[in-house]
């Protein structure tokens, strides 16, 4: 499903040549649960962002379903994320001044969904994450978890083939964080979503089967949890 | 030194009113390491913006350092806060397009503190923080957990009597997050400095001595670590 191989990503040149992923190569097959670790400012971000066709590499190759993804055009590239990826960003990027229900709609309407079939989705999505009675409430009226939440069901709503979540419970009580990550693994094991996420919490990791220990910018470690 | 007493704040009206803080009391002594846990959602947040003067409640009283904020006017806030308070908010608030290092320097510059005092305090600060090599990189040129050590070093540089701190190990790994704790808890021992910090990560809380737990806009539980 997914397959890097010797990706290199350099921000810079010359003296502030900042190399944030030096030479990264490894592979996904569809159903797998994968936890990204390492240090802040290890490259994961900078991983994630190639992963979802957000970042196109310096140098390597990323294919994706077996296609060239540095080969297609932009059209091509937002056909493919709208299509199979859902993300949760670090900093969330919920639209502003737009209510929690519109932002989750919005990768919906893109898919040309029709309104009815729109609201329930989105609603059913809140629900899921606890968020029902913020509905209406924009990302300056919700707490940092709350937000967190939104872009959460925001990525899920579509059913996406793969999840790529960048730290989705950076900003959630245990509580709401084991909630979350049960919904992401039920979500793998009975429907078979692919699922990569970013956390820094040992207690998250274990929710995969397989973590990715990423340090200066390569993948330093690949294994099950409790070994990495 | 802080001392609230029955303290609320209400969003909205009617059918829509959300009791973000529903009567809240408590008080802090000065040299204390305090822990504000809870779920998401429960009113933390909206409590640290009242303790940093930076939000007025609906109802009861906020006494610091034996003042009814209530009763100052902008001026005297932004004095209070510039004299007393280090802030590190749950989302950054980094100013955009500013370097690292412009940004740690700013509130030396609103102290009127000279230049070459401003660089060689910030840069000591970015260096404590691991960010010494990141001086010159803006907000949209550091990761996460970059930008959230940046937002640490600012409220720091000051060397305030009371440093605030929401969430500001959310975004690191854990060794940057022990570091980063420990620093906190060595300006508590070794200079006075009062914290109060809001974590979900119960590893955090254990560096301070006691923890006020929040549910619905109340405290709810108040006790050392291991108790609550
Ligand atoms: N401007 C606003 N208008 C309406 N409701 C608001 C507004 N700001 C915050 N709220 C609500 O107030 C409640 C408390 O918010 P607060 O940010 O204090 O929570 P928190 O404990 O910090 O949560 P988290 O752990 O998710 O950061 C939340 O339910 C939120 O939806
Ligand atoms: N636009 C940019 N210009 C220069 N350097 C950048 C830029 N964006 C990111 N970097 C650098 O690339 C490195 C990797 O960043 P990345 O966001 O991938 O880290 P990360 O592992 O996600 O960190 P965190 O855990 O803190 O979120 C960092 O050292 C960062 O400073
Ligand atoms: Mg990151
Ligand atoms: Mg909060």
């Amino acid at each position: 499903l997914i397959a890097l191989r010797d990706v290199t990503r350099i921000y810079g040149q010359g003296s502030t040549e900042v190399r944030a992923l030096a030479g990264v190569s490894f592979t996904i097959q569809a159903g797998e649960f994968v936890a990204v670790m390492g240090a802040s400012g290890s490259g994961k971000s900078t991983c994630m962002n190639v992963l979802g066709a957000l970042d196109r590499p310096t140098a390597g190759q990323y294919r994706f379903r077996d296609v060239d993804v540095g080969r297609c055009d932009r059209d091509q590239l937002a056909l493919l994320r709208r299509h199979y990826l859902g993300f949760v960003f670090q900093s969330f990027n919920l639209l502003p001044r737009t209510s929690a229900l519109d932002n989750v709609m919005l990768p919906l309407i893109y898919q040309r969904v029709p309104r009815r079939e729109r609201l329930r989705r989105a609603l059913e999505m809140l629900d899921l994450v606890g968020l029902a009675d913020r509905a209406h409430h924009g990302p300056a009226q919700l707490s940092g978890g709350q937000q967190q939440r939104v872009a959460v069901a925001r990525a899920l709503v579509t059913h996406p083939d793969v999840v790529l979540a960048d730290e989705p419970t950076g900003n959630l009580d245990s509580a709401r964080s084991a909630e979350l990550l049960g919904l992401l693994q039920r979500l793998n094991r009975e429907r078979g979503i692919t699922v990569v996420m970013v956390t820094h919490e040992a207690e998250a990791a274990a929710f995969a089967q397989r973590v990715l220990w990423f340090s200066d910018g390569l993948v330093q470690r690949d294994g099950p949890p409790a070994e990495v």
